[in-house]
C-alpha cells in the first residue's frame, strides 16, 4: 500500500508501515 | 517498552521452522528517546537466531534513519530483550509454537 515503505540497508530490508492507534500508547 | 520507551514484538505467528523471525519494532514512549526518530511508524524485519545480532541490526537502524545514533542501544536492547525472550519460549515448547 502507499503508506508502506520498503528500505533495504547492508542486505537487510526494512517495511515501515504506521503504527495502529491501538497500538500507540496515549503520550 | 518499559524502560526503553520502544516495542519489539512478533510480526509472525513463530512457527519455529526455522531460525529466522519477522520482528516489528516501534517507539511506544518517545519521551524516552534521545534523538530524533519517526513517531507511528512500525519498522518491521527479519532476524535470524543464529547470524544476526541486535547490535548490528540497531546500527542498521540508525544507518538508515530511522534512528538517533544516541539511541542505538535502546534499539538493541528492546530487540534483545524480545528474542531471549522467544529463545526461552521456544525452549520450553519444543513441540512447535
Amino acid at each position: 500500500s502507499s503508506l508502506t515503505q520498503v528500505v533495504h540497508s547492508a542486505g537487510r530490508r526494512f517495511i515501515v508501515s504506521p503504527v495502529p492507534e491501538s497500538r500507540l500508547r496515549e503520550s | 517498552a518499559e524502560d526503553t520507551g520502544l516495542r519489539v514484538e512478533l510480526a509472525e505467528e513463530d512457527d519455529c521452522s526455522n531460525s529466522s523471525l519477522a520482528l516489528r519494532l516501534w517507539v511506544e514512549d518517545p519521551k524516552k528517546l534521545k534523538g530524533k526518530h519517526k513517531d507511528n511508524e512500525a519498522i518491521e524485519f527479519s532476524f535470524n537466531l543464529e547470524t544476526d545480532t541486535p547490535e548490528e541490526v540497531a546500527f542498521e537502524m540508525v544507518k538508515s534513519g530511522f534512528f538517533h545514533e544516541s539511541d542505538s542501544k535502546a534499539v538493541a536492547k528492546s530487540i534483545r530483550d524480545r528474542v531471549t525472550l522467544i529463545k526461552k519460549t521456544r525452549e520450553k515448547k519444543p513441540a512447535g509454537c
